[in-house]
């Protein structure tokens, strides 16, 4: 069950890894940014995870948002792993506009592992199809929640969103679903 | 079956992205090293992949083997990924010695994916424990070995390098291992 190691995958060697120095380099952030005040408000300080139901991922926000918009990095974090000396981990925060105008800041990326799905979907020799395709992912989004909420390392750091792809014609569905869980933090 | 899944996560989210480029980072990396004259001789221009047995992986080399040095890190590679801007992909040169005090330079780090197999066999709720780690690791060789062997971005730009950590106890093996396949592209 490819989903299940991949969701391990992602937590033993992503999450587990970042979401604890997550606050501090956010903090770095606000210091080095302090002229444009971010975070303030609504802005959330969790890892926003976005998990696409169709795999479909974009390399960049904006792309399928234009109430999105890159804002910064995050400092690098700089880990030695498996002989990778000083291996970079970053965040980037966008910023997110509500129907009112208003911008929020937030510190987004889709689960990477989605696109290992997506591409061994894509190729014949790798064993499964765009139909298991979503079974998959819901595998794997269960399978990380379920490991998520008994991590200590990563508890109250992050936030699973789950897109439901049927909304795939509104422009503006990724900035409300996005602002939807900032809401529910408040 | 885990291994298969990140033999192919390996494969499409990592390999197939950096090998293309690789030749390329070695080239800037002599030019900017010219005084030291690195990877003349014996020393690979592939990018040498250990794949331990045991799953047992250090985050240096050095740690392993006295007669390894690090010796600087490749130029950076920066791609933009599922909402990142800017991931950065970079690989570490090492200095290995022979046994004539010979120092030869290569691209060298561990499997990656490997650390998710050691930790998941630690993790009693991962399902599967240390037995089965062993036939892991093969079958993420063997998979990845197949996958990389009809892959036109990576033919002739890496090295898999399986270690058998039944000798252990010689604290040059790692060296010795490197050194044996280095020698076998000439
Ligand atoms: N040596 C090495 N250097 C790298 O830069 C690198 N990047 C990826 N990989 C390995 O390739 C495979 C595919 O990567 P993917 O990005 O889909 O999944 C990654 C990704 O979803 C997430 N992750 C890891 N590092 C980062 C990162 N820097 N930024 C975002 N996500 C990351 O956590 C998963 C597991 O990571 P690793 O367990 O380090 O091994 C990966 C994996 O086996 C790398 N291996």
């Amino acid at each position: 069950n490819v989903a299940h190691g991949l969701a391990w995958s992602f937590y033993l060697g992503y999450l587990r890894l970042v979401l604890p120095c997550l606050q501090d380099s956010i903090e770095a952030f606000c210091a080095t940014h302090w002229a444009s005040r971010p975070f303030r408000g609504r802005g959330s300080r969790k890892l926003l995870i976005l998990v696409p139901l169709n795999a479909n991922i974009s390399h960049k926000l904006e792309d399928e948002d234009h109430n999105i918009r890159f804002y910064d990095n995050l400092p690098n974090n700089e880990i030695n792993r498996a002989g990778v000396r000083g291996r970079v981990y970053k965040h980037s925060v966008y910023s997110v506009m509500d129907e009112n105008g208003k911008a929020h800041e937030c510190v987004v990326e889709y689960a990477t592992p989605l696109l290992t799905l997506y591409s061994m979907s894509q190729e014949s020799s790798a064993g499964f199809g765009e139909p298991e395709r979503r079974q998959q992912v819901l595998l794997f989004y269960r399978t990380l929640q379920e490991i998520l909420e008994h991590s200590l390392e990563c508890r109250n750091r992050y936030k699973l969103i789950l897109l439901n792809d049927k909304h795939d014609e509104d422009p503006h569905f990724l900035s409300k679903a996005i602002l939807r869980h900032l809401e529910q933090q408040q």
